[in-house]
């Protein structure tokens, strides 16, 4: 059987919002390692990989691999049942077509549990190449939210650019352009409102914006956002969740008119 | 979307 027990369990409802606006379903694929979760949206322009590792629950059984097929619309139904201070438990038997999801409040007065079918869902996983990025930002992640938001409203398109000097994000259109340029902080205080450049080489690229503002909704998962950008590649936008695992957006470029 | 390339066209399937 499979059963993962997150004390934290305000943790997954914070990744199902970071799911469900770009997935409508997506296969969970337990492991002892862990739970890993990758699929495109419905476009094939982006691909989310989310991982939860097994030491990061306060209790995890896994007696055998297992995918579960689920729709996030129906499993996000059930996270919003779940209250922000309960312990939240996943558990399955072996190849079982439902999942049961199990709400702790703290002082275990109340105790919820609620079954969802499964999907049959024949996701085939891309394969991610290792990438040395030419550049990676890392800026507090809700001031990405504010530049994609802010600068969305300019254009359906938003271009990137980062130089030694800082990074650039611009967008233009019918009612005007706007530039929003950030400059790599001085002093590294505190370590989340930083903005920390590395830059190999400059790269300028171009991404829709609409994506963006999808990944974005996984701004309450961790303070600080890292992007990473190469010539012609997609971009990768990750947030860490706490010490257990991250979830990381990939998005491919537009072509440059 | 005009312009816009495919995540499929850079990772590929296994």
């Amino acid at each position: 059987m499979f059963e993962a027990r997150l004390l934290q369990g305000s943790l997954l409802k914070k990744v199902m919002e970071a799911l469900k606006e770009l997935l409508n379903e997506a296969a969970w694929d337990c492991s002892d390692a862990g739970i890993q979760l990758q699929a495109m949206d419905n476009s094939h322009v982006s691909l989310v990989s989310l991982n939860l590792r097994a030491e990061g629950f306060d209790k995890y059984r896994c007696d055998r691999n297992l995918s579960m097929g689920m729709n996030l619309g129906s499993m996000s139904k059930i996270l919003k049942c779940a209250s922000n201070e309960d312990i939240i438990t996943i558990k399955a038997q072996d190849n079982a077509d439902t999942v049961t999801f199990v709400f702790e409040s703290p002082d275990q007065d109340k105790v919820s549990d609620y079954e969802m079918k499964l999907m049959n869902l024949d996701q085939e996983h891309l394969g991610i190449p290792e990438t040395d990025y030419a550049c990676t930002i890392r800026l507090p992640s809700s001031e990405f939210a504010r530049i994609c938001r802010d600068l969305s409203q300019f254009g359906e398109s938003m271009v990137i650019s980062c130089t030694k000097e800082g990074v650039r994000f611009s967008a233009t259109g019918d009612i005007g352009t706007g530039n929003i340029k950030l400059a790599q902080s001085a002093k590294v205080d505190k370590e989340e409102e930083a903005v920390v450049i590395e830059m190999q080489e400059p790269v300028s690229l171009t991404f829709a914006c609409r994506y963006l503002n999808s990944f974005t909704k996984a701004t309450s998962l961790s303070k600080s956002v890292q992007l990473s950008m190469s010539p012609e590649v997609p971009l990768v936008v990750e947030y860490k969740i706490e010490d257990i695992g991250h979830v990381r957006y990939y998005l491919a470029p537009k072509i440059e008119d | 979307q005009q312009g816009q390339r495919l995540i499929t066209s850079f990772f590929s399937k296994p």
